[in-house]
């Protein structure tokens, strides 16, 4: 029997809403520890790791290893039933084909159901190394957000460059071309307004927008992003998830000239 | 032009 009972549910509506247009499908693999997700896009440029702790749900059963293969249009039009407020539990039998979602209003008046199908994923698991990377950046995510859809008028890359100064992003196309620089903030008032950048080394690396972009969907659940880069490895662009866990994104770079 | 290289070419299939 698994059971996951989120009395937020409005995070798990943003969690598909930033993973469903660069996914069809995923597996979650849902243990004791919690509930994870690892999937690469058709093109295999990027992947999504999430990470929601079980800890993060005020109930949660798994009493033993449950993958649900998820056919993520189908779970959104789910998810997109359930009210901001409404609390959301996902449950199954074990060895089921079906998993069910049930939605409550806040006031218990409401309870809905929604059984969906499970498929069968023959998704590959990617083994990632530990890395230490050579620049951190930790900026708010809107805007980050707000970067990437402006250079993306410019052309199909940004180039994103990071040295003790701070961290510039770059396009360049048609048009012209476009900088933006953010310098480290001295002093904020509020953490998330902070702009903090570790580097070890200088690195600039080139990326798609499109996928920046697609990554920017995760910009509701958090106000911070963070950004982890070194030389010719793929980028991390990591959102957390209040204190249930986390998104990351990894973008293998565009390389050559 | 860079070229877009793949994710495969950085991690293991496991």
């Amino acid at each position: 029997m698994f059971e996951a009972r989120l009395v937020q549910g409005a995070l798990l509506k943003k969690v598909m809403e930033a993973i469903k247009e660069l996914l069809n499908e995923a597996s979650f693999d849902c243990a004791h520890s919690g509930i994870l997700l690892q999937a690469m896009d058709n093109s295999h440029v990027s992947l999504v790791s999430l990470n929601l702790r079980r800890e993060g749900f005020d109930k949660y059963r798994c009493d033993r290893n449950l993958v649900m293969g998820m056919n993520l249009s189908s779970m959104s039009k789910i998810l997109k039933c359930a009210s901001n407020d409404d609390i959301i539990t996902m449950k199954a039998q074990d060895n089921a084909d079906t998993v069910t979602f049930v939605f409550e209003s806040p006031k218990q008046e409401k309870i809905s159901d929604y059984e969906m199908k499970l498929t069968n994923l023959d998704q590959d698991h990617l083994g990632i190394p530990e890395t230490e990377y050579s620049c951190v950046i930790k900026l708010p995510s809107a805007e980050f957000a707000r970067i990437c859809r402006d250079l993306s008028q410019f052309g199909e890359s940004i180039v994103i460059s990071c040295t003790k100064e701070g961290v510039k992003f770059s396009a360049a196309g048609d048009i012209g071309t476009a900088n933006i620089k953010l310098a480290q903030t001295a002093t904020v008032d509020k953490e998330e307004d902070a702009v903090m950048v570790d580097m070890q080394e200088p690195v600039t690396l080139t990326f798609a927008c499109k996928y920046l972009n697609m990554f920017t969907k995760a910009t509701p659940l958090s106000p911070q992003v963070c950004l982890s880069m070194s030389p010719d490895v793929p980028l991390v662009v990591e959102y957390k998830i209040e204190d249930i866990g986390h998104i990351r994104y990894y973008l293998a770079p565009r390389i050559g000239d | 032009m860079a070229k877009q290289s793949s994710l495969l070419n950085f991690f293991n299939r496991s």
